[in-house]
């Protein structure tokens, strides 16, 4: 859930507004103006795989187990999308009716490690 | 946009035109539409401004249970222009007949959970009953069977917007392949016939708001 910055390049958040003015699209989609393709990027070195941005308990159990285990970085840890939000559209469709939906997990909002 | 002018490869540039492609390739996708819709012919920003009012006081859809693979839409279709008496759907002299377009995706089930007709009415001193038909099928072997979807007697004088909800929602509309809606209006009261009462100008076209639930094909759940 932290937002990417210059100076790291641990897993985060990237933060990115695409406006429907920029790619031609304003003329069918009624609202919103444009919408954050926010994206996840970064690396999940081992003592940060299963944080979510910040420690929990799901970090602690994975961290253990690799401290128990003796685990080298076999397997990878990736920097995932962990929270999402719907985005409401409202568009013409082709036959120039109204068409009001929720688009279901279309917004990253938090990234962390798997 | 002003970095992308000074230096169009770079990566800031690059990066640019290439998240705008992923999000058209998203929002298509999740709207499940192959392309961008390119629209028959536009609708007047007052009607739409109008039609969205609308949209926001119809009730919403209470203790419909949600099912998780079923996408909500609520979807305002505008009346094509209205058909007079030669339209042969038509089984009375004196009916206003109405079409809407749907384009809902073929493959795909809708049910129809409420629908709504605004009428912009001249309501006459005396009282005005107006009846909606879902109208036959055209041509001669329809006989004219014609389904009753709403009746209502309106006596407060003086013209506006008036809605009619449609019960039993018309599910057949959206099951069959056509996606056109026809309506006929006819109305009794004081012996002039409904052409003269319905406004379906230009600026007042009559709307239908309806809110529809789609399966996915791939969610059919086989019922165990």
């Amino acid at each position: 859930s932290l937002r990417c910055s210059q100076n790291s390049d641990l897993c985060c958040r990237k933060d990115y507004y695409v406006d429907f003015r920029d790619i031609g699209w304003n003329d069918w989609i009624i609202k919103p103006e444009g919408y954050q393709i926010n994206y996840c990027v970064g690396q999940c070195p081992l003592h940060v795989a299963g944080s979510p941005g910040m420690a929990s308990s799901f970090h602690t159990a994975v961290f253990n187990l690799v401290k128990a285990n003796n685990i080298q970085a076999s397997g990878h840890s990736c920097c995932v999308p962990t929270r999402r939000r719907p985005l409401s559209i409202l568009y013409f469709d082709r036959n120039s009716n109204i068409v009001k939906t929720d688009i279901p997990d279309m917004i990253v909002d938090a990234c962390g490690c798997s | 946009a002003a970095a992308e002018q000074r230096c169009p490869s770079c990566p800031e540039a690059s990066e640019r035109r290439l998240l705008e492609e992923v999000a058209k390739k998203q929002l298509l996708e999740k709207l499940r539409l192959r392309d961008r819709p390119r629209l028959a012919h536009s609708v007047p920003r007052s009607a739409v401004a109008r039609a969205l009012r609308r949209l926001h006081r119809s009730p919403g859809v209470s203790g419909e249970e949600e099912e998780e693979e079923e996408q909500g839409y609520e979807i305002i279709s505008f009346a094509e222009t209205p058909r007079w008496v030669r339209d042969p759907h038509l089984t009375s002299p004196s009916s206003l007949g109405l079409q809407f377009q749907f384009s809902q995706a073929q493959d795909r089930d809708v049910r129809i959970l409420q629908a709504q007709l605004w009428l912009y009415l001249r309501v006459p001193r005396a009282s005005l009953t107006l009846r909606i038909f879902l109208a036959g099928e055209a041509g001669p072997a329809a006989g004219g069977n014609r389904t009753l979807l709403g009746e209502r007697r309106l006596s407060a004088a003086g013209s506006g917007w008036r809605s009619f909800a449609l019960l039993p929602a018309p599910q057949s509309f959206l099951g069959g392949q056509s996606r056109t809606l026809r309506l006929e209006l006819e109305s009794s009261g004081d012996g002039r016939d409904v052409t003269a009462q319905v406004n379906a100008s230009w600026s007042h076209q009559p709307f239908l708001v309806a809110k529809v639930k789609v399966k996915e094909p791939d969610h059919r759940v086989a019922k165990r």
